[in-house]
């Protein structure tokens, strides 16, 4: 298997606890990130309308247009297909983009789906999440129609939570 | 004389008099809230019955798009609604609640997601949001920029805040820390908000730097063409700048512009709030200013700012008031010997902890409404 996100942390945040494995029939949801094509015409439009001396500044694109643009090659969304069919997993939604393809399936197929990946249940005391300990792998011939899998990794961020007080030190320290 | 930052001092500290708010029909606005954020509609009504005199607003949001849990209202999700109908006052206002639907999901890519699958969303976005760029994999920040380009695509104007620890610290080795930059304020493809204090915290006085206030440089994202003029003019003419292994000369460098994130009131479950700080206070009220500036340009034709980067940083070489500029102050970094605790500083024009500054609304809007 291929690693997609073989830098990224896997490591349990602070406030958070493990409860338990995941029994092989529990349902989860996986989302799959699809390559996209023609980024590089993407990028070159994004500035061209974003710059004022541009003539066509402020001349934007609607969803469905970015759409046509970028979504994944037929060969991209065939393969996709194709692998999760396989796996019997037919519980999928796309978006307009056709870039995500969001699924429902039984810990046991996306233990299957992504070598590697064993999913666990933890709390930080309001909210239970699922995620993976371990890195997961994608078959080589997936590797290059996927940018990475959403579900086994990162936990919600909780770091930009307000600075309650700290003002009110500021003020005393100021007077 | 004031007790803390309420709408009047903000809009009054910004120059946006009663007249400035929105009478296009059209505009729109929204923020976004992730993982136990929940708002709860009682506490924006009480918010601007106490609060809101002075200039015509809406007390009520247009939109909630996603699933608002039950249980105690979140800070966070009262304060970017309190605000940002404040500055982006009488504006069609959406919340998107994304706290995961599943246990699986990534509150934050399902977010994304909605905004995929849906035709129309409101041009101004605010997003009290981040996370340290190594924990996090290259190729879930690469893809998650190309989501902000497709946004930027359709008009969409996408605000992050810059973060509240500073130039951050990660300790390398024994004795060797650098600094730590935060994804998605690191993007080269969103306008990251710092965030400032009033010199006197009791007045209406000029602005310095908030110490918290979150800057530097990304380890991931090299430096986008329409900043490198102003950042190379920061690092030649600034004296004190700390030694460069801390950080990457040449990555993407952020904020780009700067609001008060101090000492803020708010209404939450019911009760007003003092001393509420940090740059998510920051960032809604930019995002308010520049959703009024597009609802002057819509009554004139005109389409949206959309992605306000290049723009923002062309207009800045010119002589102009769209921004009070901040000077003065340093944010926190390193407690350890090399740097003691001081990051980036302060400087005319801009710098890494207060980008090009604060909003001046009339300059602002004689500088984009057109």
């Amino acid at each position: 298997g291929v690693f997609l996100e073989l830098d990224q942390d896997v490591s349990i945040p602070k406030g958070w606890k493990h409860l338990e494995r995941l029994s092989v029939n529990e349902d989860i949801m996986l989302t799959f990130v699809l390559k996209q094509q023609n980024l590089d015409i993407l990028k070159e439009i994004f500035y061209d309308v974003s710059d004022p001396d541009s003539v066509n500044y402020g001349k934007y694109m609607s969803l469905e247009q970015i759409g046509v643009l970028i979504q994944p090659s037929a060969e991209t969304q065939k393969v996709v297909q194709q692998w999760l069919q396989n796996h019997n997993i037919a519980n999928c939604s796309s978006v307009i983009t056709k870039d995500f393809v969001q699924c429902i399936m039984p810990v046991r197929v996306a233990e299957e789906l992504l070598p590697g990946a064993e999913f666990h249940r933890y709390t930080n005391g309001h909210v239970s999440i699922i995620r993976s300990p371990s890195l997961y792998t994608v078959h080589s011939d997936l590797a290059k129609h996927l940018d990475f899998v959403s579900g086994p990794h990162r936990f919600p961020s909780e770091k930009m939570a307000l600075k309650y007080y700290e003002s009110k030190w500021k003020a005393a320290n100021w007077q | 004389f004031h007790l803390g930052v309420t709408p009047s001092i903000v809009r009054k500290r910004y120059n946006l008099t009663a007249s400035d708010v929105a009478s296009f029909e059209n505009s729109s606005q929204a923020v976004s809230q992730f993982l136990e954020q929940y708002f709860h509609p009682a506490d924006l009504a009480e918010f601007m019955k106490l609060f809101g005199g002075g200039f015509e607003h809406r007390s009520q949001v247009d939109r909630i798009v996603g699933t608002q849990g039950s249980g105690k209202a979140g800070l966070e999700a009262s304060l970017d609604v309190e605000y940002i109908m404040s500055t982006g006052a009488n504006i069609s206002t959406w919340i998107f609640s994304t706290p995961g639907r599943h246990e699986s999901q990534e509150p934050f890519l399902e977010w994304m997601l909605l905004l995929n699958n849906m035709s129309s969303i409101p041009l101004v976005q605010s997003i009290s949001y981040g996370d340290y760029e190594d924990s996090l994999s290259v190729a879930y920040m690469e893809r998650i920029s190309t989501e902000f380009m497709k946004a930027g695509v359709r008009g969409v104007t996408i605000l992050f805040s810059s973060g509240d620890d500073g130039a951050g610290c990660k300790h390398v080795s024994k004795d060797v820390n650098v600094f730590s930059p935060q994804f998605p304020a690191s993007s080269p493809y969103v306008t990251t908000v710092g965030g400032t204090s009033f010199k006197n915290p009791f007045k209406i006085t000029y602005e310095v730097t908030d110490y918290i206030s979150g800057g530097g440089f990304s380890n991931v994202f090299p430096m986008p063409d329409y900043q490198v003029q102003a950042v190379k003019s920061y690092l030649s003419t600034t004296k004190k700048l700390p030694p460069q292994t801390y950080y990457n000369i040449s990555g993407r460098a952020y904020p780009d512009v700067a609001a008060l994130s101090d000492n803020y009131w708010i209404v939450v479950n019911r009760v007003p709030m003092p001393w509420v700080s940090g740059t998510s206070a920051s960032t809604p009220v930019f995002a308010g200013i520049l959703a009024l500036i597009n609802d002057r340009r819509f009554t004139k034709g005109l389409p949206s700012l959309g992605f306000l980067n290049p723009r923002l940083y062309k207009l800045q070489q010119q002589k102009n008031d769209a921004l009070f500029d901040v000077t003065e102050g340093c944010h926190l970094a390193c407690i350890d010997d090399q740097v003691q605790g001081q990051g980036f500083c302060a400087a005319p024009a801009w710098d890494p902890v207060t980008g090009w500054g604060t909003p001046n609304y009339p300059g602002l809007l004689e500088a984009l409404g057109n």
